[in-house]
């Protein structure tokens, strides 16, 4: 097993940066955010604000769970909810300087998790396929 | 970083056993599996047939894929198209006695693996949430 370098590694330096990641306003329609998760084929993305402020994600998961009534899903519902109704608000964040090692804890519980900085601007997301690539690397088989 | 007893462990030690495993069959209609999937929680559960061998896994994404029509989702059609339609067949999977750093390299891409005997028996799957937890117990903060 060679040295572990991860002791020096950020957030920052593993993360997937803003700009590449797929998202959705607060206020959009179910309906949109469904269309975003599959065409993009995520399970879940980030929510953002207008003013790229970060709030939450949200999944396939919790839309498909909201409209599922006692015989069917009930897709005409999904212009009337928001994405602010059914979201998941209250998920870590790490700050870009944050120990990888650290991110890691979060990751055993989390697909991902937002890499946020001090102001709330959302710079990018820490994913679970980032971090075991770099683990890969350094435990040779 | 302690010294890595990693080395020793195999997908057997560290998988969810099959018990525990929510799973589809090859014939069910797409609307039994999108249920499953809903109130599992899963984003994608593996495929077993009668005999409990392993097929594949399928996806929410793959099946809202399916139906996604030029102007919405044409729910009507889940209780005509089957699971092995839409499932995908060529994933990778690994043997009960398969070496953990040798899965890592499986668990880049995939959020899990099928651990499979010789005979195509499914005994459970090896999840990228498993794996982190045994690397955080080795690297201590
Ligand atoms: N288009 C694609 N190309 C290549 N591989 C793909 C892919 N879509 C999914 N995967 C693979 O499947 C894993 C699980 O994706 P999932 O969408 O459930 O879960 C994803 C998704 O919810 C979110 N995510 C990843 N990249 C994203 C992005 N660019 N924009 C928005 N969300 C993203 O982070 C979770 C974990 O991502 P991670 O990369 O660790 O793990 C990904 C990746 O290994
Ligand atoms: N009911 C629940 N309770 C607690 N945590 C939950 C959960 N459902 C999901 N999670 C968390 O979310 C991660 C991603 O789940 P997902 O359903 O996208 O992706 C899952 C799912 O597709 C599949 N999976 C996991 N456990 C399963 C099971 N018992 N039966 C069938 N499929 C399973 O393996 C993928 C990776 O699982 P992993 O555990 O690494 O990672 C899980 C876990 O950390």
């Amino acid at each position: 097993v060679k040295a572990m370098p991860l002791l020096q590694l950020t957030a920052e330096s593993l993360m997937v940066s803003s700009e590449k990641v797929a998202h959705v306003q607060l206020n959009n329609p179910l309906e949109h955010a469904l269309l975003i998760l599959v065409k993009s084929g995520y399970s879940s993305v980030p929510v953002l604000d207008m003013n790229y402020q970060f709030h939450g994600i949200i999944s396939k998961n919790a839309i498909l769970n909201e409209i599922l009534g006692l015989e069917r899903f009930e897709m005409e519902r999904l212009s009337e909810i928001t994405v602010n109704e059914v979201m998941d608000h209250k998920v870590p964040t790490v700050l870009p300087s944050e120990h990888f090692l650290r991110c890691l804890k979060y990751l055993i519980d989390h697909p991902y998790i937002a890499v946020v900085n001090k102001n709330g601007d959302f710079d990018g997301i820490l994913t679970r396929r980032a971090v075991l690539k770099e683990m890969n690397k350094y435990i040779h088989v």
